[in-house]
């Protein structure tokens, strides 16, 4: 198979944390009753 | 039989496409609708993890952060908004629990670090992310992935406690060894334990049902361990509690009862194969407790033996047994304040806390050792029951 080609290196994604991420979320639709 | 000769299945590059518009579709029948106890019975262990991940390397291919990022975080708050609505099912826990470790393996296996893939085929190298790194995210995983642990030894703790008291302390599977009963222990608990609900057999049953259903979902065998010495522990501290605040439960006889009742434990753990575990240490200071109530109490050498023997217990629990010491039949004696001042004065240079009781609520800090998997992205097929009919193979 020999070596695997170079890659780009990749981009890092900066994460919220959990918290931040559930504030992210309002967008999202509410539980039916 | 129907033939799918669409594609090959080397063709596949273990990607799975989705258009932006359906993403909350698919959190939603994967995530949000899924029923541990239906469908995913017969899938393959790990099943939603591989297919989210494999959603996943789609929008990294695309190179497109955005689709990346919302992926994530619908996953996220969707896995905590379905702990947050059935979080007391431990079917629902567990089943979350080990897909959230698959993900979090997966994001390590496939991120193209080295470290990680040490194990991997050259199949497997050629899936990796080519676009983004994700460590930060892993993070995040990894810190959920703490939170649904913690609620799943919440509610192994719930369904235990109770059958705890019975099966540890009160149920009496050696005939005829406590002699003479205390008074008013029958008529006490009679109402909750009329007909023997709670036995050590139905406790080790359970014991049994959380860990046959933790294989079943896949859970990681390290994860397991953690699981079952925390079960351990919350065995011997609810059943130490319950000795050291309880004049009945200290006698010879309960000594004896909760010996065999250990013995049994270990037992159930060398069936399991999870001798090494840790589970059994967790259960010293009962097994020095039960031991304290068996050992003779009268003269300097049985107190140097005892102090001795009890470095699990502290000097407030051992005096506490001692005090409560009681003889259920005339050729045993109480212990004499004598005896009892003796062992304070051996353990009055121990550097202790004054703790009498156990902290149930203890938990070990947990940890996710890497754990890769030889499963080929490339073969994993989507059973239609899940409904995700408009994800598309590539």
């Amino acid at each position: 198979l020999g070596p695997r080609p170079p890659t780009r290196p990749r981009v890092l994604l900066k994460a919220p944390t959990l918290a931040e991420m559930e504030e992210m979320n309002i967008s999202e639709e509410e539980d039916s009753p | 039989h129907p033939v799918n000769i669409a594609r090959r299945e080397k063709d596949f590059q273990g990607m799975l496409e989705y258009k932006k518009e359906d993403e909350m579709k698919l959190v939603k029948n994967l995530i949000l609708e899924l029923k541990p106890r239906g469908v995913a019975v017969n899938l393959i262990p790990g099943l939603p993890a591989y297919i989210l991940f494999m959603c996943l390397r789609h929008a990294d291919y695309l190179n497109d952060d955005q689709k990346v990022r919302t992926l994530l975080t619908s996953t996220i708050n969707s896995i905590k908004k379905i702990l947050k609505k059935r979080g007391e099912d431990f079917e629902t826990v567990s089943f979350w629990l080990s897909n959230t470790c698959r993900f979090l393996h997966c994001l390590k296996q496939y991120s193209g670090d080295e470290t990680f893939a040490k194990h991997n085929t050259p199949r497997q190298n050629e899936h990796c992310l080519t676009n983004f790194d994700l460590a930060e995210y892993r993070q995040v995983i990894s810190d959920l992935a703490i939170q649904i642990y913690q609620q799943l030894i919440k509610c192994i703790e719930g369904t235990l406690h109770a059958m705890i008291v019975y099966g540890m302390l009160e149920h009496e599977t050696i005939q005829g060894v406590s002699g003479v009963k205390p008074t008013g222990l029958r008529k006490r608990t009679a109402s909750i334990a009329e007909d023997d609900t709670y036995t050590l057999e139905s406790m080790l049953r359970q014991l049994s049902a959380f860990h046959s259903t933790m294989c079943q979902h896949g859970t990681d065998p390290e994860l397991i361990k953690q699981v079952v010495k925390q079960e351990f522990y919350i065995i011997g501290a609810v059943t130490l509690n319950n000795l050291l605040l309880r004049k009945d439960m200290c006698s010879w006889s309960k000594g004896m009862q909760i010996r065999y009742n250990v013995s049994q434990l270990e037992e159930w753990l060398r069936d399991k194969g999870l001798m090494n575990c840790g589970a059994k240490e967790t259960l010293e200071p009962l097994i020095q407790a039960a031991q304290l109530l068996q050992v003779k109490k009268k003269t300097d050498e049985d107190a140097e033996a005892i102090c001795s023997m009890c470095h699990a217990l502290t000097t407030s629990q051992i005096v506490r047994i001692l005090n409560l010491y009681t003889p259920v039949n005339e050729f045993e004696e109480r212990v004499s304040i004598a005896f009892i001042r003796t062992i304070q004065t051996r353990l009055r240079d121990r550097s202790e806390s004054p703790q009498l009781l156990m902290d149930t609520k203890m938990i070990y800090p947990v940890t996710f050792p890497f754990n890769p998997s030889s499963l080929a992205l490339e073969t994993i097929q989507i059973p239609s029951s899940l409904n995700l009919g408009f994800l598309t193979r590539v």
